[in-house]
């Protein structure tokens, strides 16, 4: 499983989430407007965060997220 | 199987509950307005709680939660 | 398998019914209005009651329960 | 495989059917009006029957027993 | 694999044969008007007659069976 | 993989035959008219034979044999 | 993987070739008007020949054979 | 995986080339105008050659070969 | 995973190149106008080449070689 | 699950990003205007990071990325 | 998962990049106009790079590279 984030400004953050019995930050990357990042679920990584204003294709279809 | 969560407000909760044959919260995910958290089930999360005002899309669809 | 709840009025229940020879309630997750439960069926959860007025989003559709 | 039930009236009761080789009644859960029950066909249960007035969804549709 | 047969008039009858060399009745469940029966095929159920007149539903659609 | 077949008269026959080096009947199942019979493929029967007039619902549509 | 045959006329032959290194005919059913055989792909027929004016039905859509 | 072939005029030819390192005819079967037949791909036929005018029907569709 | 190859010109070549380390061609398949050639990805085959004008079905539609 | 990226002018980069606990960039792939590269998530690359005009082709759709 | 590339041009490359810890071409089969290549993803090739004019068939649609 998948996802297409897009970064719509700069400092865009995609920010992966341990799996397991403890959640914490593992990794962040830092997207300049316009550049994409694809990223998939993976043994290390059960959830995502994503702060900035994004937008994000899956299989659910489409998303925006914005800076509050 | 995951869910997208978008806040769409300040001080949303994503709530993991555990998995197995007791029920308990085991995190706590805090969302400022906009910012969106995309969270599977796990080994260890097989109910998810949100309280607060966010847009959740998933395999059946879009549904929204409210702050009573 | 997992299940959408929105709890529609305050006090809403979600109750796990265990798995196996003999069916009983091993769980009762309490929502208050607009709060969304995602739930599986789980090793241990084989039956799900929902009591309160409600929507549930599933594969099969919406269906909303009702407070007699 | 599920199956959503949902109560048109008090008393109505979902029983469940033992899979193997003898059938019987294993277990029959009430419901009152409104309320839903959702279920599992299992390693216990391979047969579910439902008397009373209510609305079953499943993969095949939407289909509404009565009382007679 | 399921099907749901309803009882249309009282009396029908849902009879599981026996898988194996030889096919037998091994099981003939009666439904009154109204009630709804879920079978699923089984280790020991690889066909299943319908007397009387009922509605069923399966992945192949609904078709209804009269008496003569 | 399962056939549905409605007998629209008396006397409809559904041959099973076995699977193996040799094809051979090896039940017979004879059907009054507005008789369900619900059929799998198995172990034992890999091929299936319609006698009389019927209509027969598969994962490839309807057809109806005839009585010549 | 199965295909239903209806006969369209008397002496229609469906005939299983085996599978593995060599194809001979193993078995030829013959079928009258109006009668259907449903037949699978298994570990001994892996290609199948139908004579005679017949409709024959598969995950393809629908073909007529015919009597030259 | 299968292919239905329609001999549209006598003399088709039904070709199967062999799995493997080495590419060869291993059987041609001969279809008279009308008949049909019914082919899988399979642990000794990887390819398969039509020639002469048939339709072959699959799951990309139907196609015609001709005779030049 | 397979693909329909119809000729619409003689001398159209269908060419297996090889799965591995090494890329090579390990079987060239002549076709004379009309004929057509259906070959499966295998164990030996990764690669596939058409020279020629020529049709070609597979699962993501259908597209035509030509000859330059 | 792979990904088909479209340089839309000179200097595209595909970068590829570590699976594991660790996320770093062990390839980046430059592409001029109007190349192709279609790349797989695979044991080593759980994550892709796209740099430059392009149009990106994936299951969920097409987006561009574009150079700020 | 295979891919369909049409060179629209003399001299398109198709390009095997390898699959692993590190990234390098491992084949480049070069097209004439009109010309069909059809590849697969494999143990050897997990990206896959076009250069010049071509059109590219795949599970996720059509796509044209150009020759910039
Ligand atoms: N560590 C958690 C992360 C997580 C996944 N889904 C969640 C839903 C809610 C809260 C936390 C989570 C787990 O693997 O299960
Ligand atoms: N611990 C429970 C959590 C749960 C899942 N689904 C439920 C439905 C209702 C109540 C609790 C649950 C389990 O794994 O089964
Ligand atoms: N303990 C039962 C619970 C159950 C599942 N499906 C049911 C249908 C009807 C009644 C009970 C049930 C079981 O696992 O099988
Ligand atoms: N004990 C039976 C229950 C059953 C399943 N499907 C049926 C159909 C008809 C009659 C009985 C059944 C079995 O497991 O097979
Ligand atoms: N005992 C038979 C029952 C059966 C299944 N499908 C059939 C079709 C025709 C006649 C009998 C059957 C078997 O398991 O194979
Ligand atoms: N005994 C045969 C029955 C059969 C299946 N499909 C067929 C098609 C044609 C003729 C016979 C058959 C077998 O198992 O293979
Ligand atoms: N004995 C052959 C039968 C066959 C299957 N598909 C074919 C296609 C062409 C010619 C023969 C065949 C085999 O199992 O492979
Ligand atoms: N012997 C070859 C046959 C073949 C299959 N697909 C092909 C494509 C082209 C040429 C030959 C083939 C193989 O099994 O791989
Ligand atoms: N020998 C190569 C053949 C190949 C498959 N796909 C490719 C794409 C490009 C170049 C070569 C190939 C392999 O099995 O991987
Ligand atoms: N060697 C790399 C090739 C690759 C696949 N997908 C990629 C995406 C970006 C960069 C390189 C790649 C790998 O197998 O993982
Ligand atoms: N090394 C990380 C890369 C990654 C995948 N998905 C992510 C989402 C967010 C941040 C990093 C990632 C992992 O395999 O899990």
């Amino acid at each position: 499983e998948f996802l297409i984030i897009k970064a719509e400004e700069n400092g865009v953050q995609v920010i992966g989430l341990t799996r397991g019995e403890s959640t914490k930050f593992h990794h962040s990357e830092k997207l300049d407007a316009g550049e994409l990042l694809i990223v998939q679920f993976t043994e290390h990584t059960s959830a995502i965060k994503i702060k900035g204003k994004a937008t994000v294709q899956s299989r659910h279809g489409e998303i925006e997220s914005f800076n509050s």
